[in-house]
């Protein structure tokens, strides 16, 4: 089970962990940030959800590799899909973030808050209409988004400070996908057995590499319920602002689960 | 209603 648990992990990752670190220097330079900063609210929300269902889909093509997964009805399938294809992206991001400059790899570099600072207001050229008219400079449109942002950097950087293996977090995502305590489910005592399964596999995992001490400094998976749910009340809020974007402008995969 | 998930897990192992 530890093998076909990182073995899985392994082949629907988009990029190696050595490249990851190999690269983690390689930062956007501030022309660069700029650019990301000048875009529309809605064009950096479309980004964003771009690279995002990318790597939901890794992520499903890792539900079907996880021994079991595809023995599940397809319902319970898709409700555990639903419910943690993020919170499994969130944590997978620590492999993808460098906790000593804090910036994660994104579109081929690495980059900190402020990249993606245009989530949540206008960008540079909206405040300086605001400025010439002697409102704030830096009006913020979705206040909140910043804070998604600041927790999600916090919540990577405090699974950083773990040093997790690749079969660590491989086994992290697993467990955070066959969560018997999903509401739902329809053969929650088959997710259950999964779950035991993956616990007990786990668990062998960590003695044999002394590391049985992982499990008490892990976050608790309140905070991953909590990003998720404060992205969807700002995806709430970039609607409520856009109300005449097309739902197009979303990948199809995006709409379906959030 | 999840017609996208529905068709990923429909497919084989891509």
């Amino acid at each position: 089970l530890t093998q076909n648990v990182l073995k899985s992990y392994l082949e629907t990752c988009a990029q190696r962990t050595e490249e990851l670190q190999r690269r983690r220097w390689e930062t956007f330079s501030s022309q660069e940030v700029c650019a990301y900063q000048r875009q529309s609210m809605a064009e950096m929300w479309q980004r964003c959800a771009g690279r995002l269902t990318e790597a939901i889909q890794q992520v499903v093509e890792f539900a079907k590799r996880l021994q079991g997964f595809m023995d599940l009805c397809q319902h319970d399938q898709i409700v555990l899909l639903k419910a943690g294809a993020l919170e499994v992206v969130l944590v997978g991001m620590c492999r993808a973030f460098n906790a000593d400059n804090r910036t994660v790899f994104f579109e081929g570099k690495y980059g900190g808050t402020e990249l993606f600072r245009a989530l949540g207001r206008a960008g540079d050229s909206g405040r300086g209409r605001g400025q010439a008219e002697g409102t704030a400079s830096d009006e913020e449109l979705l206040p909140g988004c910043h804070d998604l942002i600041s927790s999600i950097f916090d919540f990577a950087q405090s699974l950083c400070a773990l040093h997790c293996s690749d079969s660590e977090v491989a086994f992290l995502c697993a467990l955070v996908l066959l969560n018997a305590s999903r509401p739902w489910l329809q053969e929650q005592a088959k997710v259950a057995v999964l779950q035991g399964h993956l616990e007990v596999a786990f668990r062998l995992l960590l003695r044999r590499t002394q590391r049985e001490e992982l499990l008490a400094r892990l976050p608790p998976a309140g905070r991953l319920r909590a990003l998720c749910s404060q992205h969807l009340e700002q995806l709430q809020a970039f609607h409520r602002l856009h109300p005449g974007l097309l739902p197009a402008a979303f990948p199809p995969l995006y709409r379906e689960l959030f | 209603k999840h017609r996208i998930l529905h068709k990923l897990l429909q497919n084989g192992n891509s």
